[in-house]
C-alpha cells in the first residue's frame, strides 16, 4: 500500500526529471 | 530513549539508527491514520463513504468526458484519484485500492492525450506499467506519447517490448515502423 | 648434548646457494618473459592515426602535466628487479667457488661411493659393458696379479682398491647390494652417520648467539606476519572486479533498497560514486560532497585551482573501475535503469559532457554551446543529422568561424563509431536451430560506420559475407573469431585525465519483465576501418550504383548467453543493448527472438 502510493506520489517529480531531461 | 508526545500522539527516539527510524515513521503513520479513523469497528474493507465519494467525482469526470469538455473532465478525474490516495487508510485492501486507481488512471492517460498533454500521460503508463498492467493498449499510448515527444529511441524501445508481449499486434507493428522512421530521419 | 658444528662450512653453503636458486631460477625467467613480450606488445591500432593526433594536441595543458607525473614508467632492460636478480645470481657464483674451494667438502665429496667412478664407465652403461669392465680392471688389481715389487703400503692402497672394485661390480650387479646401494648409497648398508647444526659454532654457542636469537624472533614474530597480513588485508579489501569491498557492499546496498519510485538519472549514479570507499582512503579529510562537486565540474569542464585539479583528476580517472563495479553488482540485482544509467554516466565521464539531448554534439571538441542552443534553425541532435548540411553550414550550427577548428572538430565528429546492425540470431554451434535445453550463444554481425556515410540496408550484403568458418574448432570454441578482430582503438577524450581505450558493454534483458539477465560483456574487438571509406551521404546519390560490399569489412559480435534454452517450444523475445563507454550515439538496442524449436 504505501510502495504504491509513493510510486503516486513521485509523479510529478519524475515529469519535472523528463522536462529538464528533454 | 523513546519518549510519547500524548498530543500528537507520535513515538520518537534520540539517535535513532536508519532502521529504527524507519519502524518509527512506520507506527506513527500507522497511529495517525488510527487516531483519524471514527469507525472502531474498522476493517481492511475500503471504506464505503470514500468509495462513494471518489466514485461521484470519477462519474462527474466521465460526464464532462462525454460532453467533451475534456479540461474539466482532466481536473474531476483528477481530483478523484487524489482522494483515493488521500482518503484511504493504510490498511485497506490494497488489491481493491489499485484496481481503483488503475482503472481511473487509464481514463486519464486517454485525457491527456487527448488535449496533448504527453508528459502527464507519459507518467500514468509509466506507473501502470510498473504496477503490473502490461496489456498492449498501454505499450500503444506509450509509444504514442513518447514519439509525440520526439523520443524516438525510447519509442522503439517500447513498443519492441509491446510487440514481444504480443507479436501479432497490428498497431505496434505501424508504431514500429514509424518510431523506426522517425529515429533515422533524427539521425540524418 | 653435544652437537656438531659447520665448522667447515660443509653444510650451510649449499643451503643457501639452494634459497637463492629456488628464488633466483623464477624470478629470471619471470624478467626475460617480460623483456620479450613488452616489445610484442599490441600497439593501438593504426586505424585512426589523425585522431590519435588530435587527441595529443587538444590534451589542455593541466592534463598533459598530470599525465605526466603519474605516468606508468615502463620498467626497460635495466631496472631495480633486473639488478636484484644479477646481484642474485653473483652471490650464487661466489657462493658456488666458497664450496668449490672448500678442502672439507671435497674430502667429504671423495668418500662417497661412486661405482660408475671405480670401474671406470659411463653411468649409461649396460650389463656387458659392466662386465667387461670389472673383468679388466679385476685383472688389473688382483692381489695375486699385481707387480712383485711394490712396497706394503702401495700394495695395501692397491688391494683397497680392489675390493672398492668388486664392491662396486657387485652394486650394479647383485640384488641385495644393489639395494644396500641404492637404500642406503654404499653397498655395506648404512654407514656412519653425522648430525649437527649447519652453522658455525661461533653463531650459536658464543657471544653471536643473542643476535641469532633476536634474527629468527624478528624474522618469524614481525616481518612474517607483518608481509602475510599486509597481503591478506590487501586481498580481503578487493572484490573480484577490483573495487574495494566497502564500495560494493554500498552500492549492493542502494541497489537493494532500490524502490521503484526513485527516479534514475546520471546524478542519481554520480552521487552513488562520490561515496567510494576508494575516494576516501585516498582522501580522507574530503567528504562525498566535495567529490560530487569535482565530477560536476568536470562534466561541465570548468577548470578549479591547481591543488584541487589534482585531485578532480584522480576523482574522475578513479570513475573507471567504480563504474564497471557497479555495473557489475547492478546486473546482478537484475536492474535495467541503474545499469544503462551508469554506462550513460560512464560515457559523460570520458567526453566531460553530461548527458543531454545535445550530448551527441557537444561531445565534440571547438563546439560554441551558446551560439548552437540559440541558433540551431533545423533540430540537430545527432552526428548523422549534422552530416546532412556541408561544411560551411556545419561550422555555422556548431559556433565555429575558425576555418582549421573546423577541420579538427569535423575529423572527429567523422570517427565517432556507429553500430549498424546486419545480422542477429540466436546459434547453437553445430546445430540449425536452437534446440530446448541447449546452450545457445548471441551472433551478431556489426558495421562500424561514421556518422557521415550515407545509410544503406543490410540486404545488400550477400549472405556469404556473414558466413563463418563451421569447422570442428570453430563449433568447439565459437568466441574464437571474435577475438581473432583487432583491438579497438586508442578512445578519443582529450579531457579524461588518462589515455584509454574502450568499445561497447553488451546487456542482455528478458522483454516479459524488462529485466537484466546477466553480466555484461565488454566488447573491446572490432575493425574501425570501415570509419576511412570515403561514402559520404551528402556525395553519394546513387546508394545501388555506389555501394560496394568489398569495400566493408563486417564485424562480429559473439555474446555468450548464461542459460541454457527453455525446455518447450516457443518463441521468447530478449533485448540486446550494445551501449558504447566512450561516445555518444554509438549505441545499439533491439529485439531479439529465440526461437525454441525441435
Amino acid at each position: 500500500n504505501q510502495a504504491m502510493a509513493r510510486r503516486y506520489e513521485s509523479i510529478l517529480t519524475r515529469k519535472e526529471v523528463n522536462i529538464n531531461q528533454w | 530513549s523513546l519518549t510519547y508526545d500524548a498530543n500528537s500522539k507520535l513515538l520518537a527516539l534520540e539517535d535513532a539508527s536508519f532502521d529504527e527510524l524507519m519502524n518509527l515513521s512506520q507506527i506513527n503513520k500507522l497511529t495517525q491514520n488510527l487516531v483519524g479513523e471514527s469507525n472502531p469497528n474498522f476493517t481492511p474493507q475500503p471504506r464505503e463513504t470514500s468509495t462513494v465519494m471518489i466514485k461521484k467525482l470519477f462519474e462527474t469526470g466521465l460526464q464532462q468526458t462525454k460532453q467533451h469538455k475534456f479540461p474539466e473532465a482532466l481536473k474531476s478525474i483528477s481530483l478523484a484519484l487524489e482522494m483515493s490516495q488521500r482518503k484511504r487508510a493504510p490498511w485497506e485492501a490494497f488489491a481493491v485500492q489499485l484496481q481503483e486507481v488503475q482503472f481511473m488512471l487509464k481514463n486519464r492517460v486517454d485525457l491527456c492525450l487527448v488535449q496533448g498533454r504527453f508528459v502527464d500521460a507519459l507518467q500514468d503508463l509509466e506507473f501502470l506499467q510498473n504496477t503490473g498492467l502490461t496489456t498492449s493498449d498501454v505499450f500503444i499510448r506509450k509509444t504514442d506519447a513518447l514519439i509525440k515527444l520526439q523520443q524516438f529511441e525510447l519509442a522503439k524501445v517500447e513498443c519492441e517490448r509491446g510487440l514481444s508481449l504480443d507479436p501479432s499486434n497490428v498497431k505496434l507493428k505501424a508504431l514500429h515502423m514509424e518510431s523506426t522512421r522517425r529515429l533515422a530521419e533524427y539521425n540524418g | 648434548q653435544s652437537y656438531d658444528y659447520d665448522e667447515k662450512a660443509e653444510t650451510w653453503p649449499f643451503f643457501a646457494m639452494a634459497v637463492l636458486v629456488v628464488v633466483l631460477l623464477p624470478l629470471t625467467l619471470m624478467q626475460i618473459y617480460e623483456l620479450f613480450n613488452s616489445q610484442k606488445e599490441e600497439k593501438f591500432g593504426e586505424q585512426t592515426s589523425t585522431l590519435n593526433e588530435l587527441n595529443q594536441v587538444l590534451v589542455p595543458q593541466s592534463i598533459k602535466k598530470f599525465r605526466a607525473k603519474y605516468k606508468v614508467k615502463k620498467s626497460g632492460v635495466w631496472s631495480k628487479k633486473t639488478l636484484i636478480v644479477c646481484l642474485g645470481w653473483c652471490l650464487v657464483a661466489v657462493i658456488w667457488k666458497t664450496i668449490d674451494s672448500n678442502e672439507a667438502v671435497r674430502e667429504a665429496a671423495s668418500t662417497i661411493f661412486d661405482p660408475y667412478l671405480l670401474l671406470d664407465i659411463s653411468t649409461s652403461a649396460t650389463e656387458k659393458e659392466i662386465r667387461s669392465a670389472y673383468r679388466k680392471l679385476s685383472i688389473k688389481f688382483h692381489p695375486d696379479k699385481v707387480a712383485k715389487n711394490l712396497s706394503e703400503q702401495q700394495r695395501a692402497v692397491l688391494e683397497e682398491q680392489y675390493v672398492l672394485i668388486t664392491k662396486a661390480y657387485k652394486a650394479l650387479t647383485d640384488e641385495v647390494t644393489r639395494e644396500n646401494y641404492l637404500q642406503y648409497g654404499h653397498p655395506d648398508g648404512p654407514q656412519a652417520t653425522s648430525h649437527g647444526i649447519a652453522l658455525p659454532r661461533f653463531l650459536v654457542e658464543s657471544s653471536a648467539s643473542p643476535f641469532v636469537v633476536v634474527g629468527y624472533i624478528a624474522l618469524l614474530g614481525l616481518i612474517l606476519p607483518i608481509f602475510v597480513s599486509r597481503w591478506w588485508s590487501r586481498t580481503q579489501s578487493v572484490t573480484k572486479k577490483g573495487i574495494h569491498v566497502k564500495t560494493a557492499s554500498y552500492f549492493a546496498d542502494r541497489l537493494f533498497n532500490f524502490k521503484p519510485s526513485q527516479v534514475v538519472t546520471s546524478d542519481l549514479i554520480l552521487d552513488w560514486l562520490s561515496n567510494a570507499e576508494e575516494y576516501k582512503i585516498m582522501y580522507p579529510h574530503l567528504g562525498p560532497k566535495v567529490f560530487r562537486n569535482l565530477l560536476n565540474d568536470h562534466l561541465q569542464r570548468a577548470s578549479n585551482g591547481e591543488d584541487l585539479n589534482e585531485i578532480k583528476l584522480r576523482v574522475v580517472a578513479k570513475t573507471h573501475s567504480l563504474l564497471f563495479g557497479l555495473l557489475d553488482v547492478s546486473t546482478n540485482f537484475r536492474n535495467t535503469e541503474i545499469s544503462l544509467a551508469a554506462i550513460d554516466t560512464f560515457k559523460s565521464i570520458v567526453q566531460a559532457t553530461p548527458v543531454s539531448p545535445e550530448s551527441q554534439i557537444f561531445q565534440l571538441p571547438n563546439v560554441d554551446q551558446k551560439r548552437f542552443s540559440e541558433g540551431s534553425v533545423d533540430d540537430v541532435r545527432t552526428l548523422g543529422k549534422l552530416f546532412t548540411y556541408d561544411e560551411k553550414k556545419i561550422g555555422q550550427i556548431l559556433g565555429i568561424s575558425d576555418e582549421s577548428r573546423l577541420q579538427e572538430t569535423l575529423k572527429v565528429a567523422s570517427f565517432i563509431p556507429r553500430l549498424k546492425l546486419l545480422k542477429a540470431e540466436f546459434k547453437v554451434p553445430g546445430e540449425t536451430v536452437v534446440t530446448p535445453e541447449s546452450i545457445p550463444h548471441i551472433a551478431l554481425k556489426v558495421l562500424v560506420v561514421s556518422p557521415k556515410h550515407k545509410a544503406f540496408p543490410p540486404s545488400k550484403f550477400p549472405q556469404v559475407f556473414f558466413e563463418e568458418e563451421q569447422d570442428f574448432e570453430a563449433q568447439k570454441d565459437p568466441f574464437a573469431s571474435a577475438l581473432e578482430q583487432p583491438p579497438v582503438p586508442q578512445t578519443f577524450a582529450p579531457l579524461f585525465p588518462v589515455e584509454r581505450t574502450g568499445g561497447w558493454c553488451a546487456l542482455v534483458m528478458l522483454q516479459k519483465d524488462g529485466k537484466v539477465i546477466q553480466t555484461p560483456l565488454v566488447v573491446d574487438r572490432l575493425s574501425f576501418s570501415n570509419l576511412d571509406n570515403d561514402f559520404d551521404k551528402r556525395e553519394i546519390k546513387d546508394v545501388e550504383a555506389s555501394f560496394k560490399p568489398e569495400n566493408w569489412v563486417v564485424g562480429t559480435i559473439k555474446i555468450p548467453f548464461s542459460q541454457p534454452a527453455p525446455p518447450q517450444n516457443g518463441d521468447y523475445f530478449f533485448r540486446v543493448v550494445l551501449k558504447s563507454t566512450e561516445y555518444f550515439g554509438s549505441d545499439l538496442d533491439f529485439t531479439l527472438p529465440m526461437m525454441v524449436r525441435d
